[in-house]
């Protein structure tokens, strides 16, 4: 469903060239839940972004459901990123002046869905992603950051998205909070979801049946796991 | 060296009125190695912030050094925050239109120091926080999360403050970055300085003398950890 072909991400500084990724090639089946480790600086947010068609790669294709996106103009990689990918960011990029509720409704806003309908999508997100209703009428900064967190887990489930990419999504999260967030994607995966996490966390990643690991901008090894 | 005297921190949104601490008392003497846990939403930055004099309790005292804070102005408050205190943020807050270097350099700006000095201190604080000195020039957004976790951990380090509070400082780090800037405030800590950790993971907890633990604004249980 995603499929990344030599991928290279470089970055200039004046004469400096810096390769953030160095020919990553990698193919992601449909209804797969994979992680993504490495340690910081190898590449793993550069990585999920060029998935997420966030960013463009220097070199390389980039297929998501077959399509070649390079072929694509911004507006048609916004559409396509909106329908079918949910995206959590690292630090989940939540807008301070829009209330939690109209944060989480965001991605709904170019579907036509009645007012009922898109607040029945975003109570349901908000409690699937571990989080509390009384949360919908407060601001971002008025919320402590795992809170922040679930709010940014919810808004990438509430258009049931095809693709679901998480960078870190349990990062400032206890560890029961972290395990209602996996038990999520898990049930959501098993539904056909296709999950893909970037994580530090050996806990997570031992949740999910295939990890990637990534050093240096290049993909270093691809466990399989065996688990129930 | 840092006392909590019956703490409160009330929110108040209209009528409605939320405890986020609830008669916190706490000391911590010179010298000690603590960490704070427990659940997201708990309390926890708060409590830090309100030690760290980044916010005044609506109800109770705070002592620093046996002074009562409630005392001072808001500009006295800030000149012991900066002479005293080192702070490590959540979410870093990292200045955007500066360099690294800019950034971990602004404690010092209030200090007499020379520019040699100043560099001396810049550059021993980003390698003691387990950073590389070719991330000085960059600025904030071109670095990954986990590069910019340390660069807040440097700027807390560059003053050599007689306190260090660190708010989830790992939380965006790799086991083994993690293990380098715990083995930092490790050696800090054999040297006398008092630190504090805020922290959602066990392994670092283990590795400080006190862990307090809270939960819905109140402390709920102190554990004393034998370490070797
Ligand atoms: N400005 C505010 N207005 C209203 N409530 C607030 C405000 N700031 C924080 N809170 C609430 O205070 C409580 C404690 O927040 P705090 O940030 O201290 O939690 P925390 O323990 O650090 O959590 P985390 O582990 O998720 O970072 C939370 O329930 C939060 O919703
Ligand atoms: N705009 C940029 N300009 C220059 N270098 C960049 C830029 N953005 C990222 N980099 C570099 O690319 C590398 C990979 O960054 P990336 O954010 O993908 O790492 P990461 O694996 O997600 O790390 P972490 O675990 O710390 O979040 C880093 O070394 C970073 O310094
Ligand atoms: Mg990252
Ligand atoms: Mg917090």
């Amino acid at each position: 469903i995603i499929k990344l072909v030599n991928v290279h991400k470089i970055y200039r500084q004046g004469e400096i060239e810096f390769y953030a990724l160095k020919g990553v090639s990698l193919s992601i089946l449909e209804g797969e839940l994979i992680s993504i480790m490495g340690p910081s600086g190898s590449g793993k947010s550069t990585l999920l972004n060029v998935m997420g068609l966030l960013d463009r790669p220097t070199k390389g294709k980039v297929l998501i459901e077959g399509i070649d996106v390079s072929r694509l103009s911004d507006r048609e990689l916004a559409y396509i990123r909106n329908i079918k990918i949910g995206f959590v960011f690292q630090f989940f990029n939540l807008i301070n002046r829009l209330t939690i509720y109209e944060n989480i409704e965001l991605p709904l806003l170019v579907r036509n869905l009645s007012k009922k309908e898109k607040r029945m999508l975003v109570q349901s997100a908000i409690l699937r992603a571990g989080g509390d209703l009384s949360w919908l009428a407060k601001r971002p900064n008025q919320l402590s950051g795992g809170q922040q967190q679930r709010v940014a887990i919810a808004r990438a489930l509430v258009t049931s998205p095809k693709i679901i990419l998480a960078d870190e999504p349990t990062g400032n999260l206890d560890r029961y909070s972290g395990k209602l967030v996996m038990e999520e994607f898990l049930k959501l995966n098993s539904m056909g979801q296709t999950i893909v996490i970037v994580t530090h966390d050996p806990e997570i990643a031992n949740c999910t049946k295939k990890i990637v690991y990534i050093k240096n901008g290049e993909i270093v090894k691809v466990d399989t796991n065996d688990i129930n």
